[in-house]
């Protein structure tokens, strides 16, 4: 896994041609909720505990 | 004829009928432990058709003389129900005879991933028209399989034969060890790759979780099957160092909802490796079997 496949695998999920322009991300860095943060925990969880098959 | 790459099993008939023959093996311990099973093979003697019904066959149907035989892997769960999985199927002609083989290394991948204790292998064996309709032949009749047990001679009874590979030999072997450099003699190894987001321009104030990730890749090689090994499957390619399971990552990203920014979970599929195999190009992946 390089930079470039884990930027193009985030433009997928989002549905974006390309990363948003500096200034609009400058704009604010937004705080996680804390349901956001409770859906990212159990996701990391889920990663750890159920592998998919690769290649 | 035990050797290390080639076990066989010997099979019973529980149940034969006109077209469908159910087959079991005991598979415990054929098996050995740390080894990759590369194919199972199930043989068949296909008994010739004596000439007068041949003869029959030939006046009545003269431009059909082939049957379908299918084989299905056949799993009777605890609670008295059926599973089927078909894995293998091929037209068979009245007027061959011997040995006939299929590929029943997808039955067997199945059986393996069965949590212990482990029923027997049971393999469905059926006999079909070669097509339906009004044209359709009876040469499926006239398709009959030995199955001699080892009461009457033990020549013609169903065999099955295990092909595995030893991967203490032809494995990979974990995780690398991080103080020994990677060289061409490296056997097959996972190795830590630290991707650092907070370090990428792009993900600045965009990937607001995590911070960065261990990604792993990888490396090495792998040892290659004895030719005379390698001979019988021409059909795939050199073992080469892959991932062979892989995890998503979970990310926290920055979204314009609105006219502002909101925080929003996405997961990228196949980002950390879990495991790093041995494979072969060209080898089937096999099917997970569903509970």
């Amino acid at each position: 896994v390089t930079e470039e496949q884990v930027l193009g695998s985030l433009l997928q999920q989002l549905q974006l041609s390309e990363p948003p322009a500096p200034g609009q991300r400058d704009a604010g860095r937004p705080v996680p909720p804390a349901h956001v943060r409770a859906q990212y925990v159990a996701l990391l969880q889920r990663g750890h505990g159920v592998p998919s098959r690769g290649k | 004829r035990f050797s290390q790459n080639f076990r066989e099993v010997a099979g019973r008939f529980l149940v034969s009928e006109a077209s469908t023959h159910l087959l079991v093996f005991g598979m415990e311990r054929r098996l050995p432990p740390n080894s990759e099973l590369v194919q199972a093979q199930l043989r068949l003697l296909q008994e010739p058709v004596p000439p007068a019904a041949l003869r029959q066959h030939q006046r009545l149907a003269p431009r059909s003389d082939l049957a379908r035989v299918s084989i299905e892997w056949l799993q009777v769960r605890a609670d008295g129900s059926n599973r089927t999985a078909l894995v293998d199927s091929r037209l068979v002609s009245v007027h061959e005879s011997g040995w006939k083989a299929f590929d029943v290394t997808e039955a067997v991948s199945f059986w393996q991933q069965l949590s212990r204790p482990r029923e027997p292998l049971l393999l469905r064996v059926s006999v079909q028209r070669e097509h339906l309709g009004p044209l359709a032949s009876s040469a499926h009749r006239l398709v009959r399989f030995a199955a001699r047990g080892p009461a009457e001679g033990a020549q013609g009874e169903p065999q099955l034969e295990l092909h595995t590979l030893d991967l203490g030999h032809f494995g990979a072997q974990g995780n690398c060890d991080p103080e020994a450099p990677v060289t061409e003699g490296t056997r097959c190894c996972r190795r830590e790759t630290y991707i650092d987001l907070q370090g990428l321009t792009w993900a600045q104030n965009w990937v607001l979780e995590p911070p960065g990730f261990l990604a792993y890749e990888c490396v090495g090689t792998c040892p290659q099957p004895p030719a005379a090994l390698a001979a019988r499957w021409p059909f795939l390619g050199p073992r080469q160092c892959v991932a062979s399971e892989t995890a998503p990552l979970p990310m926290i990203v920055s979204v314009q909802e609105g006219g502002r920014a909101s925080a929003r979970v996405v997961s990228l599929p196949d980002m950390r490796v879990q495991t790093c195999s041995c494979a072969s190009d060209g080898a089937p992946v096999p099917r997970r079997l569903e509970p």
